[in-house]
Order: structure tokens, then C-alpha cells, then sequence
């Protein structure tokens, strides 16, 4: 009932093809195949055997990044500043995130930094309205959000908010002038808590190709991304452009989103997610 | 670039002597290789080189006195029929409005790839260049703040949007909003749905739904340009379960290379109509093939 084959080239570019399918890019999926060449080549496998396998060399890539997100709320507030391109689960993954220290029994803040998009401030409104969070609004559709980040890190200092999530208007990583906006609610917050933020986390969508590696190289360099959230794992994406990541960056995975509620967030698992991507 | 590491593969061949079928594989492997990281899907890849490399042997490449650059134009050439340039291309780029007013426009796709901006930027064109009384209406009752937003950006298209009213489902919307359509003569109704999953096979049932009652003259499957392998699951499932007549590829003004326009036109025959290029409302481009298989060329 278990068919051993065996593991030869052809085997092994099938190996490689499942991997480029999981969107891992051709040169992480040449190398993880590589390593199995040396130690596996020419043996008698059961296909089971050998996703086993493969999962495990992938977790062993992801367990130095399948890290908690750590937060301080002696910090008062522990700032987390949210970035990433549009549409990738920013205000969702906020929402999510004051639902979980919520119920960890820490006082949450939002702060509805997209001034700029159509119901951006809207939304976030009605996720702090079912989260018990309180929301800081800009005065009026694009305002500063620079300037509604050092408003809003103000007040939280004077009233016992533990975390202050900030959400940011999605943006290109291409778009320079959107970058200088990024960096400047940086300065603008440091200037009222100079350890702050105190964690920049970047979103990334599930479906993804190889871009994600663009994106993190340049948020990563203009705003000093310190982890990542990836969403919509729940969907048929399988996301594996986080194992290059996890090789070219080395930055904290410390979420995943599997769904649209404020109950759908998962720490990221690596064994799991190394399971996922090979089927 | 393509060209650069073909050059090379070239200019190491040369040096042997004549060029070989397994020479011509080299190349194509790096062929291979450009088009994955620009992220066209697998399946897509292998038809696309196959195609290339029965190209490449039917020209008698081998004697050229600039392989590398000819094997270029040839992936280019194939890369735009297949995107949409070949002879049976009639050039009609934009949306189709051919059927009784009101026509209806249904626009789907997966979570936040640009569907309601789109259908604000579809509306605006509509209006200012068509001259068209267009009706917006948001079928989604699930994101907070979606009908909000799209109504907020219908009055800044300058066009009307249907009125919300909580409570009603998806179905019950659109049918109002064919109703209304119909009662106030307005040309064409757009309706924006909710994202879905296209693995969930209640919601795309929902929308096929929807589309049955609406008889939509067109459905957009409106896609992210950074989407990497998954756009075939996505693309088929839209098309198995929905049926789609054009794709809108968003967020072009980014730099992804933009490969799952190709594996989504590949997978569901649909031509790719419009490209979203940005967030404002005057933001929305007609497809050309050339650009794009640059683009993805790298
Ligand atoms: N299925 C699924 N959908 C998600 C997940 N996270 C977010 N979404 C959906 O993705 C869409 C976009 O989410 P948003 O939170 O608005 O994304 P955003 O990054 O804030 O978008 P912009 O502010 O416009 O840049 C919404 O429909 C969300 O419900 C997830 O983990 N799974
Ligand atoms: N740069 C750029 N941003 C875009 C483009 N199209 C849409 N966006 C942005 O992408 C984000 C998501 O757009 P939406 O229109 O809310 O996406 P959606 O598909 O309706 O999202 P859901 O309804 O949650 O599924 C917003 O921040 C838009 O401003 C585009 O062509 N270029
Ligand atoms: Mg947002
Ligand atoms: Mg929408």
C-alpha cells in the first residue's frame, strides 16, 4: 500500500516543482532540493516518506523565525506600528490583534492612521466598536497622519492604554514619496516616546508571488519592519515565499490570519506552515 | 534580465561550435527560470516554453548572429499572443456594453485585490468618457464599512450609488439595484461583491447566485498584480464556478513583474481588459499585451 520509487532526477524535479508551485521561487526551491540530493539520492522512498522529509528540512529553515511577537506593556503604551502594501490585512489584523490582548486582559487603542482611503477611518471604527478599543480619529478625512499619531501616543500615555495599535494607509514600497510619509509617523512618535514603536510589523498576503521579497527589503529599510504577519493563509495560497524570507531576512514570522473575524489570528507554527506547503 | 543571461548562455555556446538541441534547452531552461520569478504559474510556464522552443527549432536559430537576442523577441512574441495580441485579437480593450440597458458589470474576485476602487474607477470612466448614467451598488454585507466606502467613492465619481439598506442579503441587494436600474433608466448598474475565497464553496455560490438573477453582460475577476502561483486555483475556480468574461489586473503601479496576468488569461480564455494603476479614481488603464510581457520579461 506504501509505493516506494525511487528517488531520482526526475523525482527530485518533481520535488522542485511542488515547491516552486507553494511559491517558494526557483532558487530556494533549487537549494532545498539540492540538500536532499546529497543526503537522499538514489534511495527507495515511499512518498511519504519523502514530504516528510521535505517538510522537516522546510521547518528547520522556519523555527529560527516562528517567534512570538513580544510586548511590553510597561512600555505604557507598547506602540505597534502596522505597514504594508495595500489591501494585504492591516486593519483586520489590528482588529484581530485587540481582540487577542484583550482577552489577555491588556487595554487596547486603535489608531485610524489611513486617512486617506475611502471608509478607512470607518471601518477601523467598527472594529474598535466590537473589540472594546478605543479609536483615534483624524478630525477630518486627510488629515496628517503624523500628526494623529502624536495626538493619539499622547492621550495613550495619560490613560492607561497598554498597546496602541497604529494603522497606516496601505502603500507601494515603490512609491517614495509614501515611504517618507511611513518614516515620518516614525519620527513623529519617536518624539514622544523615543523607544517607540516598539513593533513595526509588516503584512503580507498569502497570495503573494516573489515580490514579498521586495516589499520586506524595502519597508524593512525605510521603517525597520521588526516582524511579519501573514494573511489569508486560509485561502488555497500556501504562502511559501515566507521560507525565502525566513533565508534572506531572518525576520520574526510571529503571525498568521486564517479568515476575516477578529477571532481568525494564529502564531505562526513553522511545522505546520512546512506541512502546508507540501501537501 | 532575460536577455542578459541568455547572452551568456549564448556566448559560452558559441565558443564550442555549433549549437546543439540540448544547447537550445539551456537557453530555455533560463527561459524557464525569468518567467517563474516573474511569477507565471508552473503549468502556464510549460506550455509557454514548449511553445517557444517550436518556435525556436522552426527558425533555424541556431545559425543567427544574435541567438540570444532572437530567442528574446521569440518569448516576447509568444508572451503577447498569449497575453492577448495574437491574429484573433480584435482589439476591443475596454468593457463591453452590447445588451439591453441596464447592463450589469459584476466584479469578483479574492479578498482586498482592488474590486470596489476598481468599480469607482469603472464608474468615473463610464460617466466622463461614455457619457452613461452608471449605478453603483455594493453587494457587501460582510467588511465593515464596504458599502461606505463604495458609496463614498461613487460621489466622488460624481455618479449615483444605490441606497443602503441593512439587513438585506447579497441576492436582495442586486435585485433592487436591477430594479432600480431598470425604473430610473440608467445605462449601466455595477456591482461590487464581497472578496471571497475561491476554495469557499458557499460564498462562490452566493455570487453565482447573484450572477443568475442579474444576467450580467460582464464579470470581472479582479486580480492583484503581485499574485504569484495561486492565480490558476483562483482563476479556475472563478471560472468553473462563476464563469468570468474579462480580468482587470490591479496595483500595476507597483514593481511585481506581473506573471499571473499571463497564468490567469491562460487558465480562464478571458481577455484582460483593464489595469488598475494606482488609487485615485482616474487611475484605470486599457491592457496592452506589449507592455506587459516587458513587464514580466524582466
Ligand atoms: N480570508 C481572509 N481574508 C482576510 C484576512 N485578513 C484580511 N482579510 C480580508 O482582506 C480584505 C482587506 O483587508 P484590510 O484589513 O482592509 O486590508 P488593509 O491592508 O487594511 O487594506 P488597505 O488599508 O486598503 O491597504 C478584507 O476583505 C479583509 O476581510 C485573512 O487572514 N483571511
Ligand atoms: N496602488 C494601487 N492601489 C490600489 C489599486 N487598486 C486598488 N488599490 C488599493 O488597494 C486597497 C484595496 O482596495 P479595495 O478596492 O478596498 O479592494 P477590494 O477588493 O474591494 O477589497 P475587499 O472588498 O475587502 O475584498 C485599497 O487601499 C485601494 O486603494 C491600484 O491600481 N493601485
Ligand atoms: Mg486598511
Ligand atoms: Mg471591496
Amino acid at each position: 500500500v506504501f509505493k516506494k520509487r525511487r528517488l531520482d532526477d526526475a523525482a527530485l524535479e518533481e520535488l522542485e516543482e511542488t515547491l516552486i508551485s507553494a511559491d517558494l521561487g526557483v532558487a530556494a526551491s533549487q537549494r532545498i532540493v539540492e540538500g536532499f540530493r546529497r543526503t537522499r539520492f538514489g534511495r527507495e522512498v515511499t512518498d511519504e516518506e519523502v514530504k516528510a522529509a521535505l517538510a522537516e528540512a522546510l521547518a528547520e529553515i522556519l523555527a529560527p523565525v516562528a517567534l512570538p511577537m513580544p510586548i511590553d506593556p510597561g512600555h505604557a503604551p507598547h506602540v505597534v506600528l502596522v505597514v504594508g502594501v495595500n489591501g494585504t490585512g492591516k486593519t483586520t489584523t489590528i482588529a484581530k490583534l485587540g481582540q487577542q490582548y484583550r482577552a489577555e486582559g491588556l487595554r487596547c487603542a486603535f489608531v485610524a492612521g489611513d486617512t486617506f482611503r475611502a471608509a478607512a477611518v470607518e471601518q477601523l471604527q467598527i472594529w474598535g466598536e466590537r473589540t472594546g478599543a478605543r479609536v483615534h480619529a483624524p478630525a477630518k478625512h486627510g488629515a496628517d497622519a503624523a500628526g494623529l499619531a502624536f495626538d493619539a501616543l499622547t492621550t495613550a500615555r495619560t490613560d492607561g492604554t497598554q498597546v496602541l495599535l497604529v494603522d497606516t494607509a496601505g502603500r507601494l514600497h515603490n512609491k517614495s514619496a509614501l515611504m517618507e510619509e511611513l518614516r515620518k509617523i516614525v519620527r513623529v512618535i519617536r518624539r514622544v516616546d523615543p523607544t517607540a514603536p516598539h513593533s513595526v510589523l509588516l503584512t503580507l498576503d498569502a497570495t503573494t508571488g516573489q515580490n514579498a521579497l521586495q516589499q520586506v527589503k524595502v519597508f524593512k529599510e525605510m521603517v525597520d519592519v521588526s516582524g511579519l504577519a501573514v494573511t489569508k493563509l486560509d485561502g488555497s495560497a500556501k504562502g511559501g515565499v515566507v521560507v525565502a524570507l525566513a533565508q534572506e531576512f531572518g525576520l520574526p514570522v510571529h503571525f498568521v490570519g486564517v479568515g476575516e473575524k477578529a477571532g481568525d489570528l494564529r502564531p505562526f507554527e513553522a511545522r505546520d506552515f512546512a506541512r502546508g506547503l507540501v501537501g | 534580465a532575460l536577455s542578459g543571461k541568455l547572452t551568456g548562455v549564448f556566448d559560452k555556446l558559441r565558443r564550442r561550435g555549433a549549437l546543439t538541441d540540448a544547447d537550445v534547452a539551456e537557453a530555455l531552461r533560463e527561459v524557464r527560470v525569468a518567467l517563474l520569478e516573474a511569477d507565471v504559474a508552473l503549468p502556464v510556464v510549460r506550455d509557454l516554453v514548449a511553445k517557444v522552443r517550436d518556435a525556436a527549432i522552426g527558425q533555424a536559430i541556431i545559425r543567427g548572429v544574435n541567438p540570444a537576442q532572437q530567442v528574446v523577441k521569440l518569448v516576447h512574441d509568444q508572451l503577447v499572443a498569449a497575453l492577448g495580441g495574437g491574429l484573433d485579437d480584435d482589439g476591443k480593450r475596454g468593457i463591453s456594453l452590447e445588451a439591453a440597458a441596464p447592463v450589469a458589470i459584476l466584479m469578483v474576485g479574492l479578498q482586498g485585490s482592488g474590486k470596489t476602487t476598481t468599480s469607482g474607477k469603472i464608474a468615473l470612466r463610464l460617466r466622463n468618457r461614455d457619457k452613461k448614467k452608471v449605478l453603483l451598488a455594493s453587494l457587501d454585507v460582510h467588511r465593515p464599512a464596504a458599502q461606505l466606502q463604495l458609496e463614498t467613492l461613487a460621489q466622488q465619481a460624481g455618479v449615483t450609488s444605490l441606497p443602503i439598506i441593512a439587513g438585506q442579503s447579497p441576492l436582495q441587494i442586486a435585485q433592487r439595484a436591477m430594479d432600480l436600474a431598470r425604473r430610473e433608466l440608467f445605462d449601466v448598474v455595477l456591482l461590487d461583491t464581497a472578496g471571497r475565497l475561491a476554495i469557499d464553496d458557499a460564498l462562490m455560490a452566493e455570487v453565482a447566485a447573484v450572477k443568475a438573477a442579474t444576467n450580467p453582460h460582464e464579470t470581472l475577476l479582479v486580480v492583484d498584480a503581485m499574485t504569484g502561483q495561486d492565480a490558476v486555483q483562483t482563476a479556475t475556480a472563478f471560472q468553473e464556478k462563476v464563469g468570468v468574461t474579462g480580468i482587470v489586473m490591479t496595483r500595476i503601479d507597483g514593481d511585481a513583474r506581473g506573471g499571473a496576468a499571463l497564468s490567469m488569461r491562460a487558465v480562464t480564455g478571458a481577455p484582460i481588459k483593464l489595469l488598475g494603476a494606482g488609487e485615485k479614481l482616474d487611475a484605470l488603464e486599457d491592457f496592452h499585451p506589449d507592455r506587459i510581457a516587458g513587464r514580466i520579461l524582466g
